[in-house]
């Protein structure tokens, strides 16, 4: 099953 | 002192349709290069990213960078009050608590002003990294929007596949699985419906059918969206707005466990 991950996986905070 | 003067007032107001439901509270930045913002849902899961360039208002004063916070159902409230030929002047001045937004109609004989309190909200920014998208497919919004619509009928995840054959979307549910594939179509004489492919290697991701319809909202803004893919990165959805800037929907993939 595929599960959802979050933006800041991505993205760093600035 | 802030004062924006938008002539296709109706551009700010489909924008507001767009986001309200997505994003609740959020910071709009002016500074001289224009009127922005940046914003995830509350699951941190999608984020939007707006630009109105200055120079696509006709009357941008902005003395010092300023950042508004504001409920985006409110102000939806009352662009909603504006109609849709009108010409939307925001207002705040610097240190306020709260914006004016004007509507004028076009041959003047209506004057509106609606002045919303402005919030305090602690806003988190992401950087986000330019990038070289392995796929970008540019077709018709109303396409993509009919795309995502069909398919959560069916399942709650859509895979976008890209290869040198089109872009497939797929998605499986309790009754059944469906497939959608688009080839490149160029021979059109009608740019708007147009579908391209650019493609640097296949690439095939899944993403949450709930977050694409929710964006899907921006079809009015533009006759073509841009779907931007890489294999480790979020989907760029974008609606390009006139000459004046976009409108970006960014969602994070879903990974197998």
């Amino acid at each position: 099953k595929a599960m959802q991950v979050a933006l800041i996986v991505f993205f760093a905070h600035i | 002192m802030l004062e924006l003067r938008l002539v296709q007032g109706s551009l700010l107001k489909k924008v507001m349709e767009s986001i309200k439901d997505l994003v609740n509270d959020a910071n709009f930045d002016c500074s001289a290069t224009g009127f922005s913002l940046q914003a995830m849902d509350s699951s941190h899961v999608a984020l939007v990213s707006l630009l109105l360039r200055s120079e696509g208002f006709e009357h941008y004063r902005c003395d010092r960078n300023l950042s508004m916070g504001m409920n985006l159902g409110n102000m939806a409230k009352m662009l909603k009050c504006a109609g849709n030929d009108d010409i939307v002047t925001v207002k705040a001045d610097d240190g306020g608590d709260c914006v004016t937004f004007m509507f004028e109609s076009p041959n003047q004989d209506k004057i509106a002003d609606f002045e919303m309190k402005l919030m305090d909200i602690d806003s988190e920014h992401l950087g986000i990294p330019e990038a070289e998208y392995e796929a970008i497919v540019r077709m018709p919004s109303a396409e993509f929007a009919r795309i995502c619509k069909d398919l959560s009928t069916i399942g709650d995840t859509v895979v976008i596949s890209v290869t040198k054959e089109g872009v497939k979307f797929s998605t499986r549910g309790d009754i059944g699985t469906a497939n959608i594939v688009l080839r490149q179509n160029t021979s059109v004489d009608k740019p708007e419906e147009a579908t391209i492919i650019e493609m640097e290697t296949p690439v095939s991701l899944t993403f949450a059918l709930r977050y694409m319809n929710s964006f899907t909202k921006a079809t009015p803004l533009a006759s073509q969206v841009t779907v931007s893919l890489s294999s480790e990165l979020p989907v760029v959805v974008e609606y390009k707005i006139a000459e004046m800037g976009y409108l970006r929907f960014y969602l994070a993939p879903k990974i197998e466990e």
